[in-house]
């Protein structure tokens, strides 16, 4: 339980309350004292740039590309995903919710589903060629590595010689499950293991607990 | 010359894809 929970006062503009814990770990695979290390995290980037108690992309950047600016496609994908209300920002909420899916335990099927919406960069329902082609592109630049054109084409051919099962030209939710569960390792990414063992990973809650009590 | 990657193999290298940087102390 969290009755001596550092959250259990007045509710502040972006904070938590007790009761807004347990309904995010009873609609996650978290229990409470997870949620609330992952609240220690979550106030970790929602101060980094902008001391709001939100996650601005530039926050996400930073955490994950050590540099706040620039563009990343991939880092925009996964931001807008996160940003369920679409809003610009994320809030607690919408971060337990998407690592929720991450979590080992989450189901294979929910980690499919938003690897799918991720590279369904224009969100057709489908997977395009000319999509994957601009990621193939994005992470060349990333990575600083050169192919040519033509081997790029290669790779796409044969990538979807193997992913596009009905041939027609696109990867659609079927396909994609099918070639993902043929190619599990696409979905590696989708894991965080830390999740397993996150209240170890950030025990300070267990610090600020005691800082509260004592006041 | 090498055989090419799947094009996704590729994709999922991207720093900004691996939410792992997340934890990073």
């Amino acid at each position: 339980g969290c009755f001596e929970c550092y959250y259990n006062r007045p509710k502040k503009k972006f904070g938590y309350d007790c009761a807004d814990l347990a309904r995010l770990a009873a609609e996650s695979r978290f229990n409470v004292n997870e949620v609330e290390a992952l609240y220690e995290l979550f106030k970790k980037l929602s101060c980094s740039i902008i001391d709001d108690g939100l996650i601005h992309k530039e926050e996400l950047q930073l955490a994950l590309l050590q540099t706040p600016s620039g563009e990343n496609l991939f880092l925009d994908r996964v931001f807008d995903l996160f940003d369920e209300k679409q809003n610009g920002v994320i809030e607690f909420e919408e971060f337990i919710h998407a690592l929720n899916i991450f979590h080992p335990y989450a189901p294979i099927e929910d980690k499919i589903d938003f690897a799918f919406r991720l590279y369904d960069l224009r969100q057709t329902g489908f997977i395009e060629r000319e999509e994957v082609k601009q990621m193939v592109i994005a992470i060349l630049i990333e990575s600083e590595m050169r192919l040519s054109d033509e081997l790029v084409e290669e790779i796409i051919d044969k990538t979807f010689a193997d992913a596009d099962a009905d041939g027609d030209g696109k990867i659609d939710k079927k396909d994609w499950k099918e070639f993902v569960i043929r190619h599990p390792s696409l979905l590696k990414n989708m894991t965080l293991p830390y999740l397993k063992d996150i209240t170890t990973a950030f025990p300070s809650f267990v610090f600020n607990t005691q800082v509260e009590d004592s006041e | 010359q090498p055989t090419p990657m799947n094009a996704f193999e590729l994709i999922s290298m991207s720093k900004g894809l691996n939410l792992g940087n997340l934890f990073d102390e």
